[in-house]
């Protein structure tokens, strides 16, 4: 493809990724080097923290886990409240990442079972790498930027919970070395959606020819953005074996946790996603 | 597929929104 029509397709990803993520990396970043001009960003580093932030937090659920939770002792419960509303807010996440793919030129022309398989199996992927932005070695953004969880904190939640997060940490902190920025993460994000070996595809050649033009839009993306940085495109590129692994542990965990907490109940749209996945 | 998968489904069909969630 002409460069002009790949630097038009990166503009065009970018404008889709701006208008369904509503907390972009360049937002993350100022909040998390205090330079938003307000010290809005409440702290939790603690269960008083926790229990004093939660009006902050996306607290949707469904009404029955509300009901069996609150019949549980504070300390018992507090783990799984955070744990829903975690999931309430990767819920609409979700809904985020599929309006960005509808997006992507030629996605909607799919298959609509190849639409699905793609969703399902890229939409965790894309959720981790854009957790990334949100987090720094000692925390991470949550609630739309609103709140700043410590790492610390969500190590010293009890077993499986506290091995959620810390994988993520370690991804992201190597991540943001690339120093990625919005433009380049809309390309990216696009690429992983459209990943021709996701299991139970029913035509790969146009997913295969779709992810072959966002790729050249990346990579010259790339070297328009980042002239000094070598080998940026290789890199990235190999993040997303990385980033396979993590999903496969993720989901594992989620596994363990439906076996272990009686009152986990997951969310009717992560349990369709997490469904035979892995 | 698309049976097992009805929220996914019908997030791509129409502009879900969040209160639909």
């Amino acid at each position: 493809p002409e460069a002009a029509d790949l630097r038009a397709l990166a503009r065009h990803l970018y404008e889709a990724y701006l208008k369904y993520f509503p907390l972009t990396k360049a937002k993350a970043r100022a909040i998390l080097s205090g330079k938003t001009g307000d010290n809005a960003t409440f702290v939790i580093h603690d269960m008083k923290s926790l229990m004093e932030g939660e009006q902050f937090l996306n607290c949707r659920q469904i009404p029955i886990q509300e009901h069996h939770i609150s019949g549980q002792g504070p300390t018992n419960a507090v783990e799984l409240r955070f744990f829903h509303s975690c999931q309430s807010r990767s819920a609409e996440a979700v809904r985020e990442v599929t309006e960005f793919a509808k997006s992507i030129p030629g996605f909607t022309d799919l298959d609509l079972n190849d639409q699905v398989t793609l969703l399902k199996y890229g939409v965790i992927e894309v959720l981790i790498i854009m957790m990334a932005p949100l987090m720094n070695k000692d925390g991470t953004l949550i609630s739309y930027g609103q709140i700043f969880m410590t790492r610390e904190f969500l190590k010293s939640l009890r077993k499986p919970f506290c091995q959620m997060m810390e994988p993520k940490f370690e991804f992201s902190v190597k991540f943001n070395t690339l120093e990625l920025d919005d433009s380049d993460m809309a390309l990216f994000l696009a690429v992983i959606i459209l990943s021709g070996d996701r299991p139970g595809l029913l035509n790969v050649k146009p997913i295969e020819q779709l992810q072959e033009t966002v790729l050249h839009a990346l990579e010259l993306q790339l070297k328009l953005n980042h002239p000094d940085s070598l080998q940026l495109f290789a890199k990235l590129l190999q993040k997303m074996t990385d980033l396979r692994q993590i999903v496969t542990d993720h989901v594992h965990l989620l596994q363990l946790l439906k076996k272990t907490e009686v009152d986990m109940c997951l969310h009717p749209l992560l349990q369709e996603i997490m469904k035979d996945l892995y | 597929l698309k049976e097992k998968h009805k929220i996914l489904h019908q997030l791509l069909q129409n502009s879900t929104s969040p209160v639909d969630l």
